[in-house]
């Protein structure tokens, strides 16, 4: 896979993800670089693709993999990045979105976790940091966000799937992405890609009110949710996260939102025959391709409505 | 490598909020290390969870005796984990 034909319809281990995002890069250096914007708690080093065609450009944030386990997530970022490398230029969405933005994709934000999965425990969710004074081990990364950090949906056990952490940002995982997007200071979109469920969803799951962008919000996710559906019909739930699943507190867009940047979602992506996140690797490419069309509707919506 | 012989995934949908607050004490029972991979959240609306092999026939009980309905969604999560080593070990020697 090194000579450039990575298997996309594949699972990869977070060294072949990384060393085809050093493939990527070398491929287009003229679009597309690789940033370290932290370690994880063992160290790993969380690498960023920057695709942008120069100058500081408003910019949009991609994510995947913050738990762990959801494999297809890292696999979807990595046949993304490719994609949106592949036809700049060609493409005119893809072209014209780049010459107006910047877009930063972390394909695996949880790489301990990843690690993990793939080593020690296929179930494996969280980080895998030390909580003192306790047996159990990691934090959920999606409850550890300063945004109603705490609150309902998050459990204060060490040992629960749904552990919120110490405190704020106590995983060097978030921080790092927290520091990066205040640092980068003109980040227009946060999307973070789940899996599974097929919801797409924006704030608030802290609390249960409406968002002052609740109804554009709600308009621009209807409309990703039919393009979603439009290649294979994978049927999307669209909503605040508090209505489409629960109150949940600490979650990753809540705090992009609530630190300015509107077009903030979640995806939830496909099993549509009860695979649960062990979904086969067959259904790679057609969860990647659906959820590109879903990703390009909001990213079109974002790039005609700067604010 | 931790492994999952017999651990089923079971498709449960509560049809009330009591069989739901059921539903939440039973993930509470530690001993059972139940895995919510989609949680309970409203009547009508399906959860998925993981039960290790040993806790399965009780919480098939469970659920029999709260009159809550439930499918097999995942027969044997260890198969779906091998093939998908399988496949990974295919990938790696292609």
């Amino acid at each position: 896979e090194r000579s450039g034909n990575f298997n996309f319809e594949a699972y990869h281990t977070l060294d072949e993800i990384s060393q085809e995002m050093d493939n990527l890069v070398a491929k287009h250096p003229g679009l597309l670089s690789k940033l370290t914007i932290g370690r994880s708690f063992e160290k790993r080093p969380m690498n960023v693709l920057k695709f942008s065609t120069g100058g500081n450009k408003p910019a949009i944030w991609l994510d995947a993999g913050i738990h762990a386990r959801e494999w297809v997530t890292q696999a979807t970022a990595v046949w993304t990045a490719n994609k949106i490398a592949s036809e700049y230029g060609t493409d005119p969405f893809i072209t014209s979105l780049l010459d107006k933005m910047d877009i930063f994709l972390l394909p695996v934000t949880n790489p301990d976790g990843y690690v993990f999965s793939h080593t020690k425990n296929r179930m494996w969710r969280k980080t895998r940091s030390k909580v003192a004074g306790s047996l159990c081990v990691g934090v959920d990364p999606n409850r550890n966000w300063d945004a109603g950090f705490g609150g309902p949906g998050a459990s204060n056990s060490p040992c629960s799937d749904s552990y919120h952490g110490p405190s704020a940002n106590s995983e060097v995982e978030v921080k790092s992405i927290v520091d990066f997007i205040k640092s980068h200071g003109n980040v227009k979109a946060f999307i973070t890609i789940h899996s599974y469920s097929q919801l797409l969803m924006f704030p608030y799951g802290y609390k249960c009110t409406k968002s002052d962008s609740f109804d554009e919000l709600n308009e621009v996710a209807l409309k990703a949710a039919q393009s979603v559906a439009s290649l294979h019909g994978t049927k999307y739930k669209v909503g605040p996260i508090c209505s489409v699943i629960y109150q949940a507190s600490g979650g990753s867009i809540d705090w992009a939102y609530d630190s300015g940047i509107k077009y903030s979602f979640a995806f939830e992506l496909r099993d549509t025959g009860r695979y649960g996140f062990l979904l086969p690797a067959s259904q790679i490419l057609p969860t990647a391709q659906e959820t590109w069309l879903g990703l390009k509707t909001i990213m079109e919506h974002v790039r005609d409505h700067p604010y | 490598r931790e492994t999952f012989v017999g651990d089923q995934v079971l498709e449960v949908t509560p049809s009330n909020e009591e069989q739901i607050v059921n539903l939440k004490e039973l993930e509470a029972e530690e001993h059972l290390q139940l895995d919510f991979w989609k949680p309970p959240t409203t009547p009508g609306e399906t959860a998925h969870v993981r039960v290790p092999f040993v806790s399965v026939q009780a919480v098939k009980a469970f659920l029999e005796s709260q009159g809550i309905d439930y499918s097999i969604m995942i027969e044997d999560v260890q198969v779906l984990l091998d093939n998908e080593n399988d496949e990974m070990l295919l990938n790696q020697r292609r």
